[in-house]
């Protein structure tokens, strides 16, 4: 379902130029969990950005359901965006003056859902934060401010969960509880995993692992 | 050096009250290296910024080298946070539109340190962040962002070093370089240091694990 074909991302800066991916290619199945590795700075998050339609390589070509994503326009890429991919980002990303139960129902209102509230409240509870629904980010907290993440980008039940280091603020156990949540959605709803992590025992967790180092990945 | 005797932190919000911590008391001797574990939402952060002095407890008392906190004015409470300790955020705090160096550069100004620079660009290459000085953060990796906060804490040589989860975002060979260079600091400059880390890995570089759970310290 996801096909990433030699695909380049190069950032300008004045006279400099940084290479975050350097022909990347990599083929991920509907329903398929996998892992993502590698060291700090060698380009996870950008792959992750251009998967979830975020952004766009320098060269290459990204098919998503044999869709080319280069030829999408703004409609159908916001669509995916909001329907289709469910992305937990490595910073978060939460409104800062926004409660958790508000954060987890935004994606909903984009996508014209009904039972909002209910559905907002359930994930909350799915991810231990039943007791914490009217608290803005500032006053949760970082492994809270994940799990809101994490809540939020589930709510639409999406074909495909993009996770980015989703556990890194976790203890144990609330790391173990929300891969069993992903597990379960992958087993049960077939929803397709890409999971980036730091932690072997997470990464453990998905089928295989795809390691990246220095923009390539390496088999 | 570092005295806590039963601390109490309570949120009060609208009709609900958050007690963070219940009635916390911790020592920590000068040069000594402890780490602090605990669950997601356990108020490890919370005593971090009592005992960075960002923060005041609700009741209980807070001695650092001997003097009670609470009574100190504006002007040696800002001497302490910027001189005698260093303070690792679980988010980083980083100035976002600042590139690395000055972000590293900044503590050094207020302190009236000379050699910002080359102390700037030493402790950015420690940290394995040479070739990224001129990146401002939305240019840098999650890790290289913790990084960046990393050596800036570490810049004006503080005597204390408060570092909340410090390799969250670090592939395992960043965070050993990390871990070794506290330690060495530890040794070799007895600087005393308090971690807040999720990873049992980490921790057991320290010679004592401080368990929070609910607002308590167990045993
Ligand atoms: N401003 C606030 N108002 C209300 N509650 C708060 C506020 N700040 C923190 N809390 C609550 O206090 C508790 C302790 O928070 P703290 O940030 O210290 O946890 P932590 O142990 O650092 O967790 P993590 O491992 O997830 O970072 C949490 O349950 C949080 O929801
Ligand atoms: N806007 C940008 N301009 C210049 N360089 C950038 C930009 N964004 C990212 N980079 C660089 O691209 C490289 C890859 O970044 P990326 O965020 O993908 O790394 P990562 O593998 O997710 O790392 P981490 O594990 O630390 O999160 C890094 O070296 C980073 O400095
Ligand atoms: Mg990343
Ligand atoms: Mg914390």
């Amino acid at each position: 379902v996801i096909e990433i074909e030699n695909v380049t991302k190069i950032y300008q800066m004045g006279e400099t130029t940084v290479a975050a991916l350097r022909g990347v290619s990599l083929q991920v199945e509907k329903g398929e969990m996998v892992s993502i590795m590698g060291p700090s700075g060698s380009g996870k998050s950008t792959l992750m950005n251009i998967i979830g339609c975020l952004d766009q390589p320098t060269e290459g070509v990204y098919r998503l359901d044999n869709v080319d994503v280069s030829k999408m326009n703004d409609d159908e890429l916001a669509d995916i965006r909001n329907k289709k991919i469910g992305f937990v980002f490595q910073s978060f990303n939460l409104l800062p003056r926004t409660a958790a139960l508000a954060q987890v129902e935004l994606p909903m209102i984009y996508a014209g859902a009904p039972d909002r509230r209910k559905r907002a409240l359930d994930a909350l509870q799915q991810v231990g934060l039943g007791d914490r629904v009217h608290h803005r980010p500032n006053e949760l907290s970082g492994g809270q401010q994940q799990r809101v993440a994490i809540a939020r980008a589930l709510v639409n039940h999406p074909a495909i969960m993009l996770a980015d280091e989703p556990t890194g603020n976790l203890d144990s156990v609330s790391g173990e509880d929300i891969m069993n949540i992903f597990k379960r959605l992958n087993r049960e709803q077939g929803m397709t995993v890409i999971l980036v992590t730091h932690d072997p025992d997470v990464a453990a967790h998905a089928a295989r692992v795809i390691h990246v180092k220095d923009g390539k990945v390496t088999v």
